[in-house]
């Protein structure tokens, strides 16, 4: 299933 | 955000230059750089798993050699190792990673094992420098590159602030409230330091935080 939130920031 | 990451990534070279020029930590918490790589080992579980940009994976890759090698310093190398100031350094921490576990395991977008380490690391961040805030204080004559290295890595959160208005007026759909939150409580427990420190740079002199 899809990640809650692309994580795209560190 | 390049502000910001640019900003985390040179207080991170600030401390390894201070430590490595000076061949001495003091005035440096262990115990925040403790937090911090267990911060960045649990943010970064997803390093092998999904790929974002090289230069993510690079900057990832690079927080957490970067503070275990800072930890390595001040742990294992006989001369600096010994200008370790272990007596002021006695916040204890785990009143800091326990109830940040327990907040990311009700309050989180998705309950899984990752995800709950992702949201403890976010939480953590937001109070990791509080072991490091109050050796500050206790230190009379803190050094520069020591109060350079806590307000680069204050200013940090702060241009992250400024960066997710901007993307949150920008990007359709693009909310985080876990971050925002914790970001912003991150930036706010610096204020006070950032008064000082803004102040003894006005002044030209030595910073000193009053007790």
């Amino acid at each position: 299933d899809e990640p809650a939130e692309a994580k795209d920031e560190l | 955000r390049e502000a910001g990451d640019m900003t985390h990534l040179f207080s991170i070279i600030v401390l390894l230059l201070k430590i490595n020029a000076t061949k001495s930590c003091s005035g440096v918490s262990l115990k925040t750089q403790e937090l911090y790589l267990l911060v960045f080992v649990t943010r970064y579980l997803d390093l092998f798993q999904s790929y974002i940009s090289l230069y993510n994976s690079c900057m990832k890759f690079i927080f957490i050699v970067s503070s275990g090698c800072i930890i390595g310093y001040m742990r294992k190398h006989k001369v600096v190792s010994q200008t370790y100031d272990a007596e002021q350094d006695t916040f204890r921490v785990a009143f800091l990673v326990w109830p940040s576990f327990l907040l990311a395991a009700v309050i989180n977008q998705k309950l899984s094992v990752m995800e709950i380490l992702w949201t403890f690391s976010i939480y953590l961040e937001s109070v990791a420098i509080l072991p490091q805030l109050v050796l500050l204080q206790r230190t009379k004559n803190v050094d520069n590159l020591t109060s350079n290295y806590v307000f680069l890595l204050g200013s940090y959160r702060g241009l992250y602030l400024l960066n997710w208005i901007y993307r949150c007026l920008t990007e359709e759909g693009y909310r985080q409230w876990i971050v925002w939150i914790s970001g912003l409580l991150q930036t706010a427990i610096y204020c006070d330091f950032f008064y000082y420190y803004l102040k003894s740079w006005r002044k030209n002199e030595r910073l000193s935080l009053p007790s």
